[in-house]
């Protein structure tokens, strides 16, 4: 379904996203 | 952690959510912040993803003759729009200063509001696809409801003729549908009914033959009836048992709360 592909999409975005922010943080932590 | 009501589901929103659940971690144990990279080009990213799921969320929604989707999907779609708009208001402002705090708000709202979004459009359209194995099984219903009516041989030939597709297309998306559940007891409940059903169908089919064959010798009628009856009740509950272990979710979006 071409639905499902599409929230795949955000989720790899969305997590790739986050992921480089949290790097950042991390440093700090 | 949430629990997720499907594998599809699941394996779409679970890599995301642990990756959001990390940032508001980080982000409450370092208040004060490191400096954030820009993030100009993954926040790109993930608008132009968003834009095609509301594009393939519309085509969908206009496409479906589900009048429920049609009702919830676009709030969804539209929870999923705005969060994407404050990650693009985040990343202007952490350009501008990357110690900005209420950047760093803006883009923990925006990840969660995007991962709520996605979460209730998925099981909008989850929902949906579950309706639709509901009208399936409904179909099912409908036969049973008429096997009184099978009365001769012939009858019996027809109906098994309309009846067996029906059946086996039931069974093949109850048992899909199963596979897909996350949960072990609903899945249990549901196997455990698709098996009676399954070893019902012909004891079904020989109760109606003995109907017959006593309603032409007028001999053992009323027991041969009784008996036809039973099964096509125990049939009928089983899949009323069926349709509402398919409507069971313990999804609860206050989790993401």
């Amino acid at each position: 379904e071409q639905i499902l592909d599409a929230a795949k999409c955000i989720a790899a975005a969305t997590a790739a996203l986050v992921k480089s922010a949290s790097a950042a943080q991390r440093e700090l932590v | 952690m949430p629990v997720f009501h499907t594998k599809t589901i699941e394996s779409i929103l679970e890599p995301v959510a642990q990756q959001v659940s990390m940032l508001v971690i980080l982000h409450e144990e370092a208040e004060d912040g490191n400096a954030m990279p820009d993030l100009a080009q993954p926040v790109r990213t993930v608008k132009i993803a968003v834009d095609n799921l509301v594009k393939v969320g519309y085509e969908t929604i206009n496409s479906s003759d589900d009048q429920i989707l049609k009702q919830d999907m676009p709030p969804a779609l539209r929870r999923v729009d705005e969060s994407s708009l404050l990650l693009l208001q985040a990343s202007d402002m952490l350009r501008a200063d990357p110690y900005s705090g209420p950047a760093r708000k803006k883009l923990i709202e925006g990840s969660r509001g995007i991962l709520q979004g996605t979460s209730s459009l998925l099981l909008t359209f989850d929902e949906s696809e579950v309706r639709k194995i509901i009208r399936t099984c409904k179909n099912v219903l409908e036969y049973l409801a008429i096997t009184e009516v099978v009365e001769r041989m012939e009858d019996l030939v027809t109906y098994v003729k309309n009846l067996s597709p029906v059946i086996t297309k039931m069974m093949k998306e109850v048992d899909n549908r199963k596979e897909e559940l996350t949960h072990i007891v609903h899945r249990d409940m549901l196997k455990r009914s698709l098996d009676q059903v399954k070893n019902l169908t012909p004891v079904l089919i020989s109760g109606i033959k003995i109907f017959i064959t006593a309603k032409a010798n007028n001999l053992g009628f009323n027991e041969a009836q009784n008996n036809r009856d039973y099964v096509v009740r125990k049939m009928s509950d089983e899949i009323h048992e069926i349709i509402r272990v398919l409507l069971l979710t313990t999804y609860d979006e206050d989790e993401w709360d």
